[in-house]
C-alpha cells in the first residue's frame, strides 16, 4: 500500500500566466504534502502548465487520497493508458 | 492516401478547388500526438513549403537517433514524453527497447497519420504496384508538430500511451502554438465522464478548444456494436471511418472455369492450376479434420502440402487470416482462400502468400464446387487495383457506432472520412512496408483525414471557433458516396448507413468551404453541457476556470447547440431550440425543410430565417411529438435549412421511450 504510483492531480484551469509560476504553485503544492522540497523534486513527473494547470506525480494512495482532499484539486487518478485506434 | 483525396474532390489537379485555393493549407499548424515520426520520409519534404508561421512557438527536441536538424519548414516541430510511461513502468530498459527515446518514430503509426494529415506530395507510390498515385496529406503545405506519446512495448508487441503523457503532450501543444490538434487514441467503453481526468483526452481536449484549437479524435475500432464509440465529448470532433472506393480484386478461377474476385493484397505471381482442398474428414480416416481457420493446425500436413485450402471463419480480424496463411504455408500448402464476414483490415500475408478472402456465399459455391468435382483446382491471379464505380462505400465493420453511452443526446461520431486500406507512410521498421509507406486501417486513418481538411478550412476562415468547423463539415456532408450512390453500412447484416454510423456523414471539404450557416459554440455552451449532464459546478469552475452556476431548472442537453438532434427518450412531446450564424451572403433567406422520422412529427418555427446586416445569428424552436405507442428503436431524419444555394442539413435522430430507462431484451 505504501508503493508509489503515477497519479494526475488536475487544478483545472489554470490561475496565473507565467508558466514558472504554475510550476512553482505545483512544487509548493507538492511540498507541503510530502514535507521537503527535495522529495517533491523527486516525485514530480510532469508540471501541466501552459494549457491548464495540473501535475503527474508519484505518490502513494495514502498521499493521493490526502492531496485530493484539497480544495483546490478537482480530482486525483492514477495513470492509466490509451491505446491506437 | 493516393486515392482519399481525389475520392473527396480535393485533386490537386484542380485549380479551382478548396485545396489550391488556400494554398494547400500553408500557415496552418496541426499537431499529431501519436507514435512519433520518421522525419526523412519523402512525406515531410519542404519543398515549396514557405516560412515557419509567426505564430509557431514549439521546438524540435533532440534525443535518440533524432537531431534538431531532422525538422524542417514542413515536419516544424518534434517533442517526446516518456517520464510518465517510465514513472509507471520501472522495469522498461530504454537501452534495450527497439523504440527510440525521442520524437522518432519506431512503430510507423505515428508517421502514417502525419503523412496522412499533412504530408508533401510524393508522386508514383504503390504497395508493390498496388494503390498507386500521389500520396499526400490533406493540407499538404499545414505544417507538422508531432508530439510523440506513444511507445512499443516488447512485451506487447504492441504500442501504449499513458495519460500523464498524453496531457502534457496536449498541454506542450497548446503553448506552441497548433491550429488543429489529431489523436488517433482512445480508450474503451465504459467511458468517463467528461469532468473525470480518467479521460486526458476530454480533459486537455477542453482547454485546448477554449484556446481554439480544433481537436480532432478517433472514434475507435470496436463497431459494428452500438455505443461503443469513444473520444465523445461535446467540444471533440469525433470520427468514423469508412472504405474508399477502391478495392484489390483478387480473381480466383476454378477449374469448370468459374471466375470469383475475392479481396487479397497478393503481389506475388499467379499460382497456376493447383490442387483446391477444404479439409473434412472424407468419412474413411481416423485423422482430425477442420476447415475452421482457426484450427487448421488440426489437419495432417499432407491434407494441405502442395493445395490451395479452403476454410471458414466468423473473425474478421486480420490475425486470424495471418495466421491460417502461416498454417497451411508451414504445412507445405500453396495458398489460402478464407470465407468471412467483411472486417475491412485486408492486409498482405507475409513472403506474398497467397490468401484471399470471400464471403460466406461465394466460400459455399468454393465448397460444393471442391465436394462435387473429382479433382478441383483453383488459380490464383495477383490482386489488381479496382478504382471508381461498380466500388461502392461502406461504414468499416471495425468503426464504433453511436449512440454515445455517456449523453446519447449528443450525436456521435460526428462524422465519417476513408479509413481503410489507406496507404501512407511509415517507419521502414514496419512490418509489411514497401519503400516505406504501408497500408493501415483503423479510425486512427479516418481521424487525420478530417483533421487535414479542418487545417484547409481554417486557412480559409482563421477566425471560426472549433465548433464552427465541426458544423461546417457536418451539415455539409454526404449522406451518399460522392457518385450519389447509398453508403451501407458493414455489420451483422448490411444496413444503410445511419447517423449512428457515420454522424452527419462522409465528409464533403468543397460544400463545407461555404455552409451557408453554422451551429456556432463556445466555452459558455460547454458550460450548458456541463451542467444539463449533472456536472456539479465547483467540478464545472474548476475544470473552466471561473465560479460557474448552473441554472435552476438544469438546462436541457437538447438544446446545446450542436449541428444535429438526437431525442434518445421521446415520450410525448419536447421542443428544443437551436441557433444559426449566418457565414454566407449578409442577406440571405433560408427555409426550413423536413424530413420527420418514421411516425415522428416535426414542427420548426420560424419556418424561414431572414438574415441581413443587423441580422447574423438566428434561433428557432424545434417541437417534436411521437405517435408511436411502443418504446422504438432510433428512427432517422433530417432538418435542412435552405437558400436554394446552400442545403444546411442535420441529422435527426428519435427514439420513442414510452417506458423510460427500460432495457429491452424481451
Amino acid at each position: 500500500s505504501a508503493k508509489s504510483k503515477v497519479h494526475i492531480v488536475y487544478l483545472g484551469e489554470k490561475q496565473h500566466d507565467d508558466p514558472e509560476f504554475v510550476t512553482e504553485s505545483h512544487h509548493q503544492m507538492l511540498s507541503s504534502l510530502l514535507g521537503s522540497k527535495d522529495d517533491a523534486h523527486k516525485s514530480m513527473v510532469y508540471s501541466y502548465r501552459h494549457g491548464f494547470s495540473g501535475f503527474a506525480a508519484k505518490l502513494t494512495k495514502s498521499q493521493a487520497k490526502k492531496i485530493a482532499d484539497s480544495p483546490e484539486v478537482i480530482h486525483v487518478i492514477p495513470d492509466g493508458y490509451y491505446e491506437l485506434a | 492516401t493516393t486515392r482519399t483525396w481525389d475520392y473527396l474532390g480535393l485533386s490537386a489537379d484542380n485549380s479551382k478547388n478548396l485545396l489550391n485555393d488556400k494554398n494547400m493549407g500553408d500557415q496552418t499548424i496541426i499537431g499529431v500526438i501519436d507514435t512519433g515520426v520518421w522525419p526523412e520520409s519523402e512525406s515531410f519534404n519542404d519543398n515549396g513549403v514557405g516560412p515557419i508561421p509567426s505564430h509557431w512557438k514549439g521546438g524540435c527536441e533532440p534525443g535518440e537517433n533524432f537531431i534538431s536538424t531532422n525538422c524542417n519548414r514542413k515536419l516544424i516541430g518534434a517533442k517526446y514524453f516518456i517520464n510518465g510511461f517510465l514513472a509507471e513502468n520501472q522495469g522498461f530498459n530504454t537501452t534495450e527497447s527497439p523504440d527510440y527515446i525521442s520524437a522518432r518514430d519506431f512503430d510507423g503509426h505515428g508517421t502514417h497519420v502525419a503523412s496522412t494529415v499533412g504530408g508533401s506530395l510524393v508522386p508514383n507510390v504503390s504497395y508493390k504496384g498496388l494503390a498507386k498515385g500521389t500520396l499526400r496529406g490533406g493540407a499538404p503545405r499545414a505544417r507538422i508538430a508531432m508530439y510523440k506519446a506513444c511507445w512499443y512495448l516488447n512485451e506487447l508487441d504492441g504500442v501504449t500511451c499513458s495519460f500523464s503523457d498524453i496531457m502534457k503532450a496536449i498541454d506542450e501543444a497548446i503553448h506552441d502554438g497548433v491550429d488543429v490538434l489529431s489523436l488517433s487514441l482512445g480508450g474503451r467503453i465504459p467511458l468517463n465522464s467528461e469532468t473525470d481526468l480518467r479521460d486526458g483526452i476530454a480533459t486537455g481536449a477542453f482547454h485546448a478548444v477554449s484556446k481554439g484549437i480544433v481537436v480532432v479524435c478517433a472514434g475507435g475500432n470496436a463497431g459494428p456494436a452500438s455505443q461503443t464509440v469513444v473520444n465523445t465529448a461535446p467540444w471533440i470532433v469525433t470520427v468514423a471511418a469508412t472504405t474508399l472506393d477502391r478495392s484489390f480484386a483478387t480473381p480466383i478461377i476454378l477449374g469448370n472455369n468459374q471466375v470469383i474476385l475475392g479481396q487479397a493484397m497478393y503481389t506475388g505471381p499467379e499460382l497456376g492450376f493447383t490442387s483446391l482442398v477444404y479439409p473434412e474428414d472424407p468419412g474413411n480416416s481416423y485423422d482430425t479434420f477442420s476447415g475452421v481457420c482457426e484450427s487448421l493446425n488440426l489437419n495432417p500436413n499432407h491434407t494441405m502440402a502442395g493445395k490451395v485450402v479452403l476454410c471458414f471463419t466468423t473473425a474478421r480480424d486480420y490475425a486470424v487470416v495471418s495466421r491460417a496463411a502461416s498454417l497451411v504455408k508451414a504445412a507445405g500448402g500453396l495458398g489460402l482462400i478464407i470465407a468471412r464476414n467483411p472486417g475491412y483490415n485486408l492486409a498482405p500475408c507475409s513472403d506474398d502468400f497467397p490468401c484471399v478472402a470471400i464471403d460466406y456465399e461465394l466460400g459455399t459455391d468454393i465448397l460444393f464446387y471442391i465436394r462435387y468435382t473429382g479433382s478441383p483446382v483453383v488459380k490464383i491471379q495477383p490482386s489488381r487495383t479496382l478504382v471508381g464505380e461498380p466500388v461502392g462505400t461502406k461504414v468499416a465493420t471495425f468503426s464504433s457506432r453511436g449512440p454515445n453511452s455517456i449523453s446519447p443526446a449528443i450525436l456521435k461520431p460526428d462524422i465519417t472520412a476513408p479509413g481503410v486500406s489507406i496507404l501512407a507512410a511509415t517507419s521502414p521498421n514496419k512490418n509489411l512496408n514497401a519503400g516505406g509507406f504501408v497500408m493501415l486501417s483503423g479510425t486512427s486513418m479516418a481521424a487525420p483525414v478530417i483533421s487535414g481538411v479542418i487545417a484547409l478550412l481554417k486557412s480559409l476562415h482563421p477566425d471560426w471557433s472549433p465548433a464552427a468547423f465541426r458544423s461546417a463539415i457536418v451539415t455539409t456532408a454526404w449522406r451518399t458516396d460522392p457518385f450519389g450512390e447509398q453508403i451501407f453500412a458493414e455489420g451483422s447484416s448490411q444496413k444503410v448507413a445511419d447517423p449512428f454510423d457515420y454522424g452527419g456523414g462522409l465528409v464533403n471539404p468543397e460544400k463545407a468551404a461555404e455552409p451557408g450557416l453554422i451551429y456556432d459554440m463556445g466555452p459558455q455552451d460547454y458550460i450548458l453541457y456541463l451542467c444539463s449532464a449533472g456536472y456539479n459546478e465547483s467540478s464545472i469552475s474548476l475544470l473552466v476556470g471561473k465560479v460557474t452556476v448552473c441554472s435552476n431548472p438544469k438546462p436541457s442537453v437538447l438544446d446545446i447547440n450542436l449541428p444535429s438532434i438526437t431525442i434518445p427518450n421521446l415520450k410525448d412531446e419536447v421542443t428544443l431550440t437551436r441557433t444559426v450564424t449566418n457565414v454566407g451572403p449578409v442577406n440571405s433567406v433560408y427555409k426550413v425543410v423536413v424530413e420527420p422520422p418514421l411516425g415522428v412529427r416535426v414542427a420548426v418555427t420560424p419556418a424561414t430565417l431572414v438574415f441581413n446586416s443587423k441580422t447574423k445569428s438566428v434561433s428557432f424552436r424545434v417541437r417534436v411529438s411521437t405517435k408511436h405507442k411502443i418504446n422504438t428503436g432510433y428512427l432517422f431524419g433530417s432538418l435542412t435549412w435552405t437558400d436554394s444555394v446552400h442545403n444546411v442539413v442535420i441529422p435527426v435522430s428519435v427514439r420513442t421511450q414510452i417506458l423510460q430507462n427500460y432495457y429491452d431484451e424481451n
